[in-house]
C-alpha cells in the first residue's frame, strides 16, 4: 500500500 | 531503490558527517545554526518512530540510527560542549515561528489522523524549513566558511535527488506521496538561491561572501 511504500524512504 | 534515492541518502549521510567533523575538527561551531540543527534533530526524531514499531531493512533502520546519532552529537556539540565557539548573536531566526505553524500543518493535512502519521507529517513539512535559520545567519553575517558551503550543498542536493526519485517512482512503480513531494519541492527551491552562489563563487575557489 502507498503508507508502506512510503516509510521506506528516510 | 533507484540510484536517485540511494545517492540522495549519501548526499544526506555525507552532509551531516561533514558538518559533525569540521566542528570536532577545528573545536567550534562558529558559523553554524544551532536553531536549524536542534529542528533537524526533532525532524529525525518524530519521523523514526517507527525504528520500534516497523521493520523496512537492515539499510533502512541502520541509516536511522546513524541520522539521530549524528544529529543529536551535533546538537550536543553546539550547546554543551564547543558552546563558547557558539555564535548566539548572530542564529536570531524565531524557530517558533516555523515550528508552531508546521505543528498546525500536520494536524490539518495529513494521510492519517494517527499520533504517528501526525508526528512523521509534522516532520516532513518542519524538514522542508528547517535550514531557513542558517541560510538567516549567513545573510545576517555576510559570510560562510566554505566547509559550511559544502555542508549546505550536500545537504540541499539530498532532497533535489529524493526528487528525481519521486518522479521515477512514479513513472516506474505508480508511486507518489504528494506530502512528501510538495513539502520536498520547497525545500529544494529554499536553497536555490544558495546553489547559485555556491557553483559562481565556492566552485571557483571564492569564499562564500555577500554584498554589504
Amino acid at each position: 500500500s502507498e503508507q508502506n511504500t512510503k516509510k521506506d524512504e528516510l | 531503490m533507484n540510484v536517485f534515492r540511494l545517492t540522495g541518502d549519501l548526499s544526506h549521510l555525507v552532509a551531516i558527517i561533514l558538518l559533525l567533523l569540521k566542528i570536532w575538527k577545528t573545536r567550534s561551531c562558529a558559523g553554524i545554526s544551532g536553531k536549524s540543527q536542534v529542528m533537524f534533530a526533532l525532524v529525525f526524531t518524530t519521523r523514526y518512530l517507527d525504528l520500534f514499531t516497523n521493520f523496512i531493512s537492515p539499510y533502512n533502520s541502520v541509516m536511522k540510527v546513524i541520522y539521530l546519532g549524528c544529529s543529536y552529537a551535533t546538537v550536543y556539540m553546539i550547546y554543551m560542549k564547543f558552546k563558547a565557539s557558539y555564535d548566539g548573536n548572530h542564529d536570531t531566526f524565531r524557530a517558533e515561528f516555523l515550528i508552531i505553524p508546521v505543528g498546525g500543518l500536520a494536524f490539518l493535512v495529513n494521510h492519517e489522523f494517527t499520533p504517528l502519521e501526525i508526528l512523521w507529517t509534522f516532520s516532513i513539512y518542519l524538514e522542508s524549513v528547517a535550514i531557513l535559520p542558517q541560510l538567516f545567519m549567513i545573510t545576517k553575517t555576510g559570510e560562510a566558511e566554505t566547509i559550511t558551503t559544502h555542508y549546505l550543498f550536500a545537504l540541499g542536493l539530498y532532497r533535489a535527488l529524493y526528487l528525481i526519485n519521486w518522479i521515477w517512482r512514479y513513472y516506474f512503480e505508480g508511486f507518489f506521496d504528494l506530502i512528501a513531494i510538495v513539502a520536498g519541492c520547497v525545500q529544494t527551491i529554499l536553497y536555490c538561491d544558495f546553489f547559485y552562489l555556491y557553483i559562481t563563487k565556492v566552485l571557483h575557489g571564492k569564499k562564500l561572501s555577500l554584498p554589504a
